[in-house]
């Protein structure tokens, strides 16, 4: 479902000063492959997250997402791509400051449209519950303890039933009881609903959840095998 | 060094809805003491965390710092007392978004005031060395991973060498290695400068670097143990 060939992205501070965020990478991902990836702090998973989920774009190298070549498309396209298959839980969680919980679980289905006001409320509230926050769900953010704000991503990450989830460190913040939660539940979404997972984790347990499990190391892939669950 | 009799906390949503955040915490830290506060996620130990930095009061109880009664402080003196003695690491960074790395970690140094500006940045450049972001210097915080975020926030809490660290979930973000070498630096800090240190963690490997952990469940404090460690 992902194919990327000779992916490379670098930031420019100044005319001499360059980062090599990623260094020519090249993967392909199965349809409901569950990977997890690891590697020290820098080394560009973040980077590599953003543009699999078309929030960047690479300085080099072709990205295709079932079929479609990334270079191809306009910001638009991109953009209802990302809406109708990609669900996404960022590192820094991005959530809308001035709306409640429940609020920002239901977005993407406004923005997907043909779902009635009292359905999309509905099935927020049934994600909530499904990640231990139901009490929580007229809270805003700075009302949010930092796991609860996790949670929130999460689940507003999985209304769309998207056919790919990108979770970037999704139990950065949660306690072993949480994340454990966390954890079967992305099992099921992958085992019984064949839904591809990609997850940045720096924890080994976690990513032992994964049947694939890649390591960066400054901008580039050093090793690519399975886990012990295989 | 710290004494909390009966605290809580408590936050009304409405006029019936209330949670209890904190609910009738006491509890003794001595100097040089090194404690690991672990919990479910929602269980208060931000709430907790925040009331001793100074950065929010109780609804109830009583918190003494250095002999200080903190009820008695005004909010002048609540910020002077935290600028001189506390170094607070934040679970979600709170980093200034248009000032550099190096410019966020020498701010508490100017507000402390009695170092020129050459000694600030000097003092600035070896803490970000220490926790491994030489390079990373002029990056403003939407120009740096998650980790290395949370690694400018650990220097920023030490840069004015203070009596108690408080850290929230200090390696929530960090790989292993990174994480390694943070705990070293705590243990180094407490051990050798006898800096008093409180840290939330949601991972029992770091809490082992500490010599003492309590657990928190439904804002109230459930366990009160000697770790490993001992
Ligand atoms: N300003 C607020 N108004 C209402 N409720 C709040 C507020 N801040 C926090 N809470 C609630 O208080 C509880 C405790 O929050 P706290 O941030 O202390 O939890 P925590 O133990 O740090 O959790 P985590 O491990 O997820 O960071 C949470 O359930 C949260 O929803
Ligand atoms: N906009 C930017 N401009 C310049 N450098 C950047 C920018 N964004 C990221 N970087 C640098 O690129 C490198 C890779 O960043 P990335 O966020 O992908 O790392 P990461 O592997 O996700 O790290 P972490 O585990 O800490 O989250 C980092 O060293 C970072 O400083
Ligand atoms: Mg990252
Ligand atoms: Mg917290």
């Amino acid at each position: 479902i992902i194919q990327v060939r000779g992916l490379s992205k670098t930031y420019y501070l100044s005319d001499e000063v360059k980062i090599r965020a990623l260094d020519n990478i090249s993967i392909d991902v199965k349809r409901g492959e569950y990977m997890a990836i690891m590697g020290a702090s820098g080394s560009g998973k973040s980077t590599f997250m953003n543009i699999l989920g078309f929030l960047d774009t690479p300085s080099s190298g072709s990205y295709i997402l079932d079929g479609i070549e990334g270079g191809s498309l306009t910001k638009d396209q991109k953009a209802e791509i990302r809406n109708r298959k990609i669900g996404f839980v960022f590192q820094g969680f991005n959530l809308l400051a001035r709306t409640s919980a429940i609020e920002n679980v239901e977005m993407p289905l406004f923005y997907k449209g043909g779902i009635t006001d009292a359905e999309a409320r509905k099935k927020a509230s049934e994600l909530l519950d499904m990640v231990g926050l139901t009490g929580r769900e007229d809270h805003h953010p700075n009302r949010l303890s930092g796991g609860e704000q996790q949670r929130v991503a999460i689940a507003r990450a999985l209304i769309t039933n998207p056919a790919i989830i990108l979770a970037d460190e999704p139990t950065g913040n949660l306690d072993s009881k949480n994340t454990e939660d966390i954890m079967k539940l992305f099992t099921r979404l992958n085992g019984e609903m064949g839904i591809t997972i990609i997850m940045v984790t720096h924890e080994p347990d976690v990513a032992e959840f994964a049947a694939r499990k890649i390591v960066f190391k400054d901008g580039s892939i050093i090793i690519d095998a399975k886990t012990g669950k295989n």
